[in-house]
């Protein structure tokens, strides 16, 4: 049964999102 | 022979056979990124989700994004006139609708529209259940289970004492609008039914 999400790449655009707060808080 | 790819959130739902689907999914992928990017920092806002471990953050965001949009742009869905008003601002008839291909995951759509806007949330209170939502996402994938459950009680009793203490008198409100989650997962499975048979032509 395939990831549906996957087809979206929604994990790498929510990573992305979600890291960005992480780099802010590194900085 | 034209290209269509049905979703409120798509600015171009339709296009000339001409246009490659590669073409139409990333103009569609430059409408709906924004959108979970919108989700993900409503995430961030939410008191304690931040304390979640990164791994349970992205999986609850994975399962829970789409049911956050759906209570989010809920009144694009206009049930009594059964129509939909696109992000473009261009609003579809049903006839239009079901050129589209939309079919039976568009009716239960209006359906959960009608019942979640009957309900009469205040703002404050349609962001809190979107948050309740969120955390009561499919935890297939979620390592620290018990951090999830804790976060989920937590904001189910602060929805709960924001509804009671506005409402004294009405007891039925609360319970109907928990009732909206279950609908909320149905919609889910039904539009990753919609996602799994996307295909991208080579």
């Amino acid at each position: 049964f395939g990831d549906p999400a996957s087809n979206l790449g929604l994990e790498d655009i929510i990573r992305k999102a979600l890291m960005g707060n992480l780099e802010e808080r590194q900085e | 022979g034209a290209k269509v790819l049905a979703c409120p959130l798509n600015s171009c739902p339709v296009a000339p056979a001409s246009r490659s689907s590669q073409e139409m999914w990333e103009s569609f992928s430059q409408c709906f990124t924004p959108a979970v990017k919108e989700v993900v920092e409503f995430a961030k806002s939410i008191p304690g989700f931040q304390t979640l471990s990164q791994h349970d953050q992205v999986m609850l965001l994975k399962s829970g994004t789409f049911q956050v949009l759906m209570v989010r742009f809920c009144s694009l869905f206009d049930p009594k006139e059964r129509t939909v008003t696109f992000l473009n601002g261009q609003t579809y008839s049903l006839a239009s609708l079901r050129a589209l291909g939309m079919g039976s995951l568009l009716d239960a759509m209006f359906d959960f529209s009608e019942k979640l806007g009957s309900l009469g949330l205040e703002p404050d209170e349609m962001a809190l259940f979107m948050a309740v939502v969120l955390v009561s996402a499919d935890r297939s994938g979620i390592v620290e289970v018990g951090a999830v459950e804790q976060l989920q009680e937590n904001l189910i009793k602060a929805l709960r004492s924001l509804i009671t203490s506005r409402r004294p008198d009405d007891s039925t409100l609360f319970p109907k609008l928990l009732l909206r989650l279950p609908d909320l997962r149905t919609l889910n499975n039904q539009h990753s039914d919609k996602l799994l048979a996307f295909r991208i032509d080579p």
